[in-house]
């Protein structure tokens, strides 16, 4: 894996190769899961970063749950390599694995992605189709049991924002839905969009501040300021409502009622010229200033176990 | 494959409340296929629509007949996806994952 090339985009079948590549030069430390399948029976991979120990605290992170936002699954692999570079040499990385594990799902829709890489770039929901319907796919970031089929998202089908029949429909969904509860010692949970440079921490369904809405913002000021450190990339953050608008079925609505405490969303790149067809050139840096700010919160997770 | 010869990302950004609502009026237009990559979301804030060739017109004659002003943030959605599918071919043939 050190002659991948991580300043492009790559295939689905180029990315699980790279991830059993990677599993193979560490043994000792990564481990690949199966949690589940998609739609069309894609295997859902995610890579585990274990010191050993079993059950340990953990945290988590997914990338590509939106299938067009190519930014976040190649963001995803280099954040895999990080990890495996920098376990011993990093103090800060090394002493949250000695106490905690990190599950990284790279690519959380791949039925979505080898859609944008086949037949629509700018396709964005899972590809389940259902008997009755004209359109296919349902928005994976509205599909979750958190204020399900409320406002902010569509009961239409053919809308990029359609919750679904019902909640966990979807099996990229439920699969984590199931990891989570049958692991139930994650301790954060982070899902990776783009884009609009955004830290957001729950509600996304209701203006009801979450109760530990204090220490969630001081999290993301601090996550905020060590990414903007790096490259200048200009952040804004607060709770998914009030930031943005109002979303409801969301992943990290779901997580945090799980008692997931710290529970954040990262909008990457861009900052208003590409959109989702952000230049190759800037994975690298999004990828390092992203990481700057997950540092962040996984030593916040590990400092203070709950 | 789904081609976007011709079509635009248009960037608005509201500043009041009666260009919000002429801009979320848009939204509910599903005849001209339009694509919100970032949804109205309040004053002030950068809204980025997907435009498909054909919808170009009467989408610039709505906001232009409103005075909303806007840019064009993509001027051909095509050519980008045609770059990044070049890069992609390239670094393939450069460095086979071994």
């Amino acid at each position: 894996t050190n002659t991948f090339d991580y300043t492009t985009y790559h295939s689905l079948d180029e990315i699980y190769a790279f991830m059993d590549l990677l599993v193979a030069e560490n043994p000792n430390l990564v481990s690949k899961l199966e949690i589940g399948q998609s739609t069309e029976n894609r295997p859902l991979y995610v890579l585990k970063f274990s010191k050993g120990g079993t059950n340990r605290p953990a945290i988590w992170i997914d990338t590509g749950i939106h299938s067009r936002e190519w930014v976040t699954q190649a963001s995803g692999v280099w954040f895999a390599k990080k990890i495996v570079q920098d376990h011993e040499n990093d103090e800060g990385l090394a002493s949250i694995l000695d106490k905690m594990d990190i599950f990284l799902e790279i690519v959380t829709n791949p039925d979505g992605f080898v859609f944008t890489q086949t037949q629509n770039r700018m396709w964005r929901k899972t590809r389940s189709k259902r008997s009755g319907s004209l359109c296919i796919g349902v928005d994976p970031n509205r599909n979750w049991d958190a204020g399900f089929g409320g406002p902010g998202a569509s009961g239409n089908p053919c809308s990029e924002t359609y919750h679904g029949p019902y909640a966990n429909s979807e099996p990229e969904v439920k699969a984590i839905v199931d990891f989570v509860k049958s692991h139930g010692n994650i301790k954060a949970f982070i899902s990776i969009h783009s884009y609009s440079q955004l830290l957001l921490y729950p509600y996304g369904y209701t203006r009801t501040p979450v109760p530990d809405q204090k220490e969630l913002h001081e999290i993301s000021e601090k996550a905020v300021a060590a990414l903007s450190s790096l490259y200048g990339t200009s952040y804004k953050y607060g709770s998914i409502i009030t930031t943005i608008y109002q979303a409801s079925g969301g992943t990290i609505d779901w997580t945090y009622n799980q008692g997931i405490k710290y529970s954040f969303t990262f909008e990457l790149r861009d900052t208003g010229r590409y959109g989702f067809l952000l230049p190759a050139k800037q994975i690298v840096p999004t990828a390092q200033e992203t990481w700057l700010a997950l540092q962040v919160i996984m030593q916040h997770a590990r400092d203070h176990p709950y | 494959t789904e081609t976007f010869v011709g079509h635009q990302v248009l960037r608005i950004v509201p500043t009041t409340d009666e260009e919000l609502q002429k801009v979320e009026e848009l939204q509910n237009l599903e005849e001209l296929q339009l694509d919100f990559w970032l949804a109205p979301r309040g004053l002030g804030h950068p809204v980025d629509v997907h435009v498909p060739f054909p919808s170009l017109q009467p989408v610039k004659a709505h906001l232009e007949a409103n005075g909303i002003s806007y840019s064009i943030m993509i001027q051909d959605v095509q050519a980008l996806v045609d770059h990044e599918q070049t890069e992609m071919l390239r670094s393939r043939r450069q460095l086979p994952l071994s």
